[in-house]
């Protein structure tokens, strides 16, 4: 395929749809979003509100990083502290139809990108390895 | 540049030189892991020998997960836990004089690609963000 199809083309394909998305609400307790961290085995997931808009990332890293006291660690905080006080709310999120090159240009400063329908609800989520895979493949025709 | 002149490239101008790589020893426990890992940003990182040799990942993520007990997290574990009884030696590693086209498609399957010297030593990494960063300028040309 021509570069500028490959920039200029659709990212549907790329998306892992929201059913298969890892995700959890702002309401929920850190210990619970733990939980689904660990099962699901990944690192970092979207945080999703009851509309199923984007409300931000939450991370096994940010957990760690908020039970951790100046004097010991205080793993009561995780069933004390909400999703929603800790989440990371810099993530970047894009329309389900901008062009791949937008997705891209993205990708090079987050780990994974967040869709979302013009309505504003989730769509899913195109992480770097399929950009990379896509790009890889690209290379080798 | 021609794509093959980009695939069968060098790679010593993505590597993240050793000296501004974070990292840690096998050794180590895992509370002086988690302070590495906490000042420095970047929530996994190499862990390297005495002889300064790769031995293996250590990340927020797994360290999080050693002190998750059954009934309760085990903070105290920190202290008495190593570096190397936990960290993941599941990683990829190159040697400092493969094409590009080889640390590319490593990349899709992880975070970051660890690059060691004939003799074993490290000598950096590579991360996605330098990746797609590159093949971003090359589309762009
Ligand atoms: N179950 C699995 N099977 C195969 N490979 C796996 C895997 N889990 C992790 N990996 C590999 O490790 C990389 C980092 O995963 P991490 O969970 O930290 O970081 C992930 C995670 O935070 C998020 N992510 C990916 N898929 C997800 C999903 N279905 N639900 C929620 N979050 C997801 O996007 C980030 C980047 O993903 P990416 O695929 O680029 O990069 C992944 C992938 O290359
Ligand atoms: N201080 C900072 N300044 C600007 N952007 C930052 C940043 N810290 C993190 N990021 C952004 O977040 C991504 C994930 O960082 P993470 O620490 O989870 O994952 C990192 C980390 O595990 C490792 N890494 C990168 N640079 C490192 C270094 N100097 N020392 C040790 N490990 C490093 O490679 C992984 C992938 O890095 P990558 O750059 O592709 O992807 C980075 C980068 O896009």
């Amino acid at each position: 395929i021509q570069e500028t199809d490959l920039l200029a083309g659709g990212i549907d394909t790329f998306i892992i749809p929201a059913d298969q998305v890892a995700h959890v609400q702002p309401d929920n307790s850190l210990e619970h979003a733990l939980l689904v961290l660990v099962k699901s085995g990944y690192t970092a997931i979207p945080v999703l509100g009851m509309d199923s808009c984007l409300r931000g990332i939450i991370s096994k890293a940010k957990i760690l990083d908020s039970i951790l006291g100046v004097e010991r660690m205080e793993p009561e905080k995780l069933s004390s502290l909400t999703v929603e006080e800790v989440m990371e709310r810099d993530f970047s999120a894009v329309k389900a139809d901008v062009v791949f090159e937008k997705v891209m240009s993205l990708s090079i400063q987050y780990p994974f990108v967040c869709v979302e329908n013009h309505d504003g609800q989730f769509k899913g989520i195109i992480p770097r390895s399929k950009i990379l895979a896509h790009l890889n493949g690209y290379l080798h025709e």
